[in-house]
């Protein structure tokens, strides 16, 4: 989803 | 990946590397602030949580143990090391960080993008990590000067979430339904919290002092 792009950040 | 965020997470990671050289080779934590470190152990275990959950690469799993690591590693040794801990100033760094917690654990249970426990902890981080260099800001003022070295940690983890941001600009305009405002907005706040320690910090490059 969505949400996940955010998650490839640390 | 892009080259903001790469340098972003470089940056990022010789903050970390500058500090643990001067705690570990010199054995001396002068100047640099337990509670920031603290603060910072928890916005790596919070925002981390999804390490054995979500794969998103070799990268990505290595730096979040080296972030993880050495935030707890620094605590340790500032709280435990018995000659690091005797350079460690506890009359001066006495900013109430535990009162930037509760506000930061409230606020990301009235706003976040989902409301599921991992979220809210990762939105949390988020606003934690904003004002986890409060502590540390306040204590360069109360020492006056500072070595090097901790003013090239502060400089650089200062100018890692800097570089994000030029990250997130990249990614707005590359990539189509990529806004997240939570995540803007706190890294811009805690940018600018750096603005006049950077003012003073290139300062003294154009002066040739140590950081005043």
């Amino acid at each position: 989803s969505e949400n996940d792009v955010t998650k490839d950040e640390l | 990946m892009n080259i903001f965020r790469l340098a972003g997470d470089m940056t990022h990671l010789a903050s970390v590397l500058v500090l643990l050289l001067k705690i570990h080779t010199i054995k001396s934590c002068a100047g640099v602030s337990l509670r920031t470190q603290e603060l910072y152990a928890i916005v790596f275990a919070t925002r981390y949580l999804d390490i054995f959950t979500s794969f998103v690469s070799v990268y990505n799993t290595f730096m979040k143990l080296v972030f993880l690591g050495s935030s707890f590693s620094i605590v340790w040794y500032m709280r435990y090391h018995k000659a690091v801990h005797r350079t460690y100033d506890r009359e001066q760094d006495t900013f109430r960080h535990w009162f930037l917690v509760l506000p930061c654990l409230v606020l990301a249970l009235l706003i976040h993008e989902k409301f599921t426990f991992l979220e809210v902890l990762w939105t949390f981080s988020l606003y934690l990590e904003a004002v986890a260099i409060l502590p540390q800001l306040v204590l360069l003022q109360r020492t006056r000067n500072i070595d090097n070295l901790t003013g090239q940690y502060i400089f650089l983890l200062g100018g890692y979430r800097g570089l994000y941001i030029l990250n997130w600009i990249y990614r707005y305009f590359t990539e189509p339904h990529f806004v997240h405002w939570i995540t803007w907005i706190a890294g811009l706040v805690q940018t600018l919290l750096y603005a006049d320690f950077f003012y003073y910090y290139f300062l003294r490059f154009i002066g040739g002092r140590g950081v005043e």
